[in-house]
């Protein structure tokens, strides 16, 4: 699955998913990623966040939303990341997730749950300072 | 913000982050970044996890899910088990600008897909048919069924609804090769 951010140097916000889901899911099944506020949200007004990960458990967090409205609180994008894990976690502490998140100023960050092979998450940043992509990670 | 424009993805999906900083640089809009970004990976099947060819369902199917939202409007273009159509973001931004719907799912998708000019073609490849050949061999296992028989832990379907349920733990079968 691949969950998006970008951000124009005015601060617009856009935020997007693709994915083919799980390997031998139950036919018909559908995870997180087209779900708006779970695979991933976004609002100029406060900033974006995509979720990766076991959809069938973090979909019903709605971890992407939850990230943009701590955001929009004041919550600076590590925070909020690290936060919309932790609700999914107080119910399913071994589960298989990571969120990134961006806030309107271009500061960003990511947040993952520690679970057997995954202990730490790599994601892709690029901005003005870099401008060419980066690999980024964070411990779990 | 001095740091401003920026494109942030999950994995490590070099070439999709390339793409969308490709749009903002040429000045396209954000949406358009998301858009090229992610039909890059879904080109690439980036991992096996995006586009056609990766995580075929228990029939060897596979499908495919997508979202584009605008953050300026809220407005949301989403498709979801979508069948024999790769552009799957394309498709989702296309129901976020022909339709008033926020998502299209299934067989009706795909006829939506087809109508707006996407081309229908088959999404397996000699790798999804081996993954599946191979899940097929192994018992069906790794399974997402619970509460039927025969029991699915050990055994392949079709399965009917078990008289008796039992709350089990989940099993937790996503991970890094396998994953919303």
């Amino acid at each position: 699955t691949i969950g998006m951010i970008a951000l124009d140097k005015d601060g617009h916000v856009a935020a997007g998913t693709s994915t083919n889901g799980l390997t031998h899911k139950v036919p018909g099944r559908v995870g997180d990623s087209p779900i708006i506020g779970a695979g991933a949200y976004a609002d100029s007004s406060a900033g974006g966040a995509a979720a990766t990960g076991d959809g069938d458990v973090m979909m019903r967090f709605l971890p992407s939303y939850l990230a943009v409205e701590l955001m929009r609180a004041g919550a600076d994008p590590s925070a909020a990341c690290k936060t919309a894990i932790s609700r999914i976690k107080r119910h399913y502490s071994d589960f298989f997730g990571a969120i990134i998140c961006a806030n309107t100023t271009g500061h960003y960050g990511a947040a993952c749950n520690k679970a057997p092979d995954f202990s730490q998450f790599h994601y892709m940043v690029s901005n003005s300072e870099s401008d060419t992509p980066l690999l980024k990670s964070v411990d779990c | 913000s001095l740091t401003l424009p920026l494109v942030i993805n999950t994995w490590p999906f070099k070439n999709a982050t390339a793409a969308a900083w490709s749009v903002l640089q040429s000045g396209g809009s954000v949406l358009d970044a998301v858009e090229k970004g992610c039909a890059r990976c879904e080109m690439e099947q980036c991992d096996g996890s995006v586009g056609y060819g990766g995580s075929p369902d228990e029939f060897g199917e596979t499908t495919l899910d997508a979202m584009i939202i605008n953050g300026d409007t809220v407005e949301v273009g989403a498709v979801a088990d979508l069948r024999r159509i790769k552009n799957a973001i394309g498709v989702a931004r296309a129901v976020m600008e022909h339709t008033e719907h926020t998502l299209l799912v299934g067989e009706s998708a795909s006829l939506f897909a087809e109508n707006m000019g996407f081309v229908a073609e088959d999404l397996t490849t000699n790798k999804s048919v081996n993954i599946f050949s191979q899940w097929l061999k192994g018992n069906c296992q790794p399974n997402y069924r619970k509460n039927v028989f025969p029991d699915p832990s050990t055994s392949c379907g079709p399965y009917k609804p078990k008289g008796t349920f039992t709350q089990n733990k989940s099993a937790n079968h996503a991970n890094v090769h396998s994953h919303d």
